[in-house]
Parts: C-alpha cells; sequence; structure tokens
C-alpha cells in the first residue's frame, strides 16, 4: 500500500464539486461520483453521470428525501446504465413519476456493486488500487468545519448516528513539527497524522474547495460504517492501476 | 430560571458586525427584523459551538463562520442529513431482513 493516494491529481478521474442544493441527494452524489472515477480510471475516457436520473428513476421515490447507495446501484443495474450529466441535467429535485432514462444513451454502466471490509487499511488498499470508494459518515461537525483534519472521539462525533454519503477519493499523512518539536535542537520529529481525502457534495465554496479531511486509523465520525462501492469492467480482467501520490 | 438567564439580551456591536460579514459573505437575506434576530442568536451560539469543537478536537481542523452558521443542528440536518440513512433506519431494515430469512 503506497503512503499516499489523492486521485484528485489524476487527470480527468474526478468531475467538479457538486452541490446538493436543497435537495438531500448526497448517496446519489456519491455513488454517481464512485461510477465515474472507477469508469475514467479504467477506460482512461472522461464521464460525468446523471444524479438526476438516479432521483428520478430509483425505486424508493423521492430520492431528494434521502436514499442508500446501494439503490443507486439497483438503479444503474436496472437500468443498464446511466445517462451523461450533459444530457439528463440535474435540477436539484426529483420527479419519482417522470423517469427519463429510457429517452438517453448510456454513457457508463456497472456490472454490480461490493461492501468493502469495515477496516481503514482494507479501504485504503482498495482506494489505491482500484479507486474512490462511497462511505456514510456522521456530518454533525461539518456543519462548522472550515479545514484541516478532524479528529473526533466517539463521544464528540458518534459513528452509529452516519448519515451523510460522501466519496473517499484518497489519504496520506500531514507532517507538522509541534511547538515542543521546535524547541528540540537537532532535526525535530515531526508529529504525523494520517488522513483520508473527502470529497463532500456541498459546492466548492464549503471546506478545502469542496473537500475535507478527517483523521485515519480512529474510525473518526464512523468512516467505516458501510464502504461501498461499484464494479467496473469485466472483473477477469483485472487492471493494476495507479493513484498519484 | 431567571428571565435574564432566557433572554440573552442585546449582541455586542462587535458580534453584529461579524454577523454582517458572515451575511455579506454568503449572500444571506432575512425576511423581517425577527427573522434577522433569530438568525443572529443561531449565529451566535454556532461561534460558541465551533469554539467548543476547536477546544475538542484533536486533529489539526478548523472550526468557525461556515455557510451554516445560522442554521440551527436540526435545520443542518434536516437540508444536509439523509434521514433514511440513520441508525435506527437501517437497523430496522436489518432486523426486518433476519426475520424474513427465519421465516
Amino acid at each position: 500500500m503506497p503512503p499516499s493516494c489523492d486521485w484528485r491529481k489524476a487527470h480527468n478521474v474526478l468531475s467538479p464539486v457538486k452541490h446538493q442544493g436543497k435537495c438531500n441527494c448526497c448517496w446519489a452524489i456519491a455513488a454517481a461520483g464512485n461510477i465515474e472515477a472507477l469508469w475514467n480510471i479504467r477506460f482512461k475516457q472522461s464521464v460525468e453521470v446523471s444524479v438526476q436520473e438516479l432521483l428520478d428513476c430509483g425505486r424508493c421515490g423521492d430520492g431528494c428525501l434521502g436514499g442508500y447507495v446501494w439503490d443507486a446501484f439497483i438503479t444503474v443495474l436496472n437500468y443498464s446504465g446511466l445517462a451523461s450529466e450533459k444530457d439528463y441535467r440535474f435540477r436539484g429535485h426529483a420527479k419519482t413519476h417522470r423517469c427519463l432514462a429510457p429517452f438517453y444513451k448510456k454513457v457508463a454502466w456497472i456490472q454490480d456493486y461490493i461492501m468493502l471490509p469495515r477496516n481503514e487499511d482494507a479501504m485504503a488498499k482498495y482506494v489505491a488500487t482500484q479507486g474512490p470508494i462511497t462511505v456514510l459518515i456522521n456530518p454533525t461537525l461539518l456543519q462548522h468545519y472550515q479545514k484541516g483534519i478532524i479528529k473526533s472521539t466517539p463521544s464528540t462525533c458518534d459513528p452509529w448516528l452516519a448519515s451523510h454519503y460522501i466519496l473517499l477519493v484518497g489519504f496520506g499523512k500531514e507532517e507538522k513539527a509541534t511547538e515542543k518539536d521546535l524547541f528540540q535542537s537537532n532535526h525535530p520529529p515531526l508529529q504525523s497524522t494520517p488522513y483520508w481525502i473527502l470529497k463532500n457534495s456541498w459546492g466548492a465554496h464549503w471546506g478545502e474547495k469542496g473537500y475535507f479531511r478527517l483523521h485515519r486509523g480512529s474510525d473518526t465520525c464512523g468512516i467505516t460504517r458501510f464502504p461501498l462501492t461499484a464494479c467496473v469492467g469485466d472483473p477477469a480482467e483485472k487492471q493494476k492501476v495507479s493513484c498519484p501520490p | 430560571d431567571s428571565p435574564r438567564a432566557q433572554d440573552p439580551g442585546p449582541r455586542p456591536p462587535v458580534l453584529k458586525e461579524v454577523f454582517k460579514l458572515f451575511q455579506i459573505q454568503f449572500n444571506k437575506n432575512y425576511s423581517d427584523p425577527a427573522e434577522h434576530a433569530r438568525r443572529l442568536d443561531i449565529f451566535v451560539q454556532n461561534l460558541a459551538k465551533a469554539q467548543m469543537l476547536q477546544e475538542e478536537d484533536l486533529g489539526t481542523a478548523e472550526f468557525g463562520v461556515t455557510p451554516f452558521s445560522d442554521l440551527t443542528e436540526e435545520e443542518f440536518g434536516q437540508l444536509y442529513g439523509n434521514w433514511r440513512a440513520t441508525r435506527k433506519d437501517l437497523r430496522v431494515g436489518r432486523k426486518e431482513r433476519f426475520e424474513k430469512q427465519e421465516s
């Protein structure tokens, strides 16, 4: 496993940060981000898939009232793929009786979806060798987040109250000299903080240009609750991919 | 329990200035003076909450004014949460599935 991985640095893998507005569709945006990233990595072809199709065509009804990533994947399987964002644009409100999926050409599709082990090392290995995955976290602290690495305890961010889906796009370590270190004479040891890089759906003006970082290795805000990913491409033709460090 | 404890009284001018800057930065307009006063109160409470989170955080995160600083925790949860994915809902789903398997 590499020490760091950042899919934002790979050309045309991630689409621009989206803004869910008044529609509770983090689940659909995370699922769409997962599919397009894996498609772009696997086929070296830049696609941006339709979030609106997931909202309009899901079996659970109004997608703006929330949903699950696995239901988004089931919708993609039911309709044999997703249209492009350009054709089937995001409107920010669902029209559940007007699913327009059959009218548009599919630009990406999936073979299956899987749940990954609830283990941060296994999650990191998968992200580094396959691509971004979706995770579910407790979003409470994000209301007041500006920048940096959030490290919480179960009492400050209950992992069992996970309710916000996001896309996990990489990981790394921040090395920072502490005040104590700075007073030490020769080669002070650096304080190392491992982190996850996550893509949110609250626009590019929130957090670190739409992204944020959570501490890695402490199940901060319940990041290990539901790591889920679509499977793109023929599983028999597994190819190695390299995530930019 | 005194009325003084319930009503924080007039806000210091500096907080009103910070709130004004917040309104400009995030393009926030309120329908009437009562709503403005309510949002200012929530904003001040959120500043205190952010300061508390800053003290409690074990990482390098910075908490403070964000586009959501004029929302109560409940409003934020309703607007940006995902009620279908709450713990209770997932637990019920799992329980139902086990019951079906058993039957």
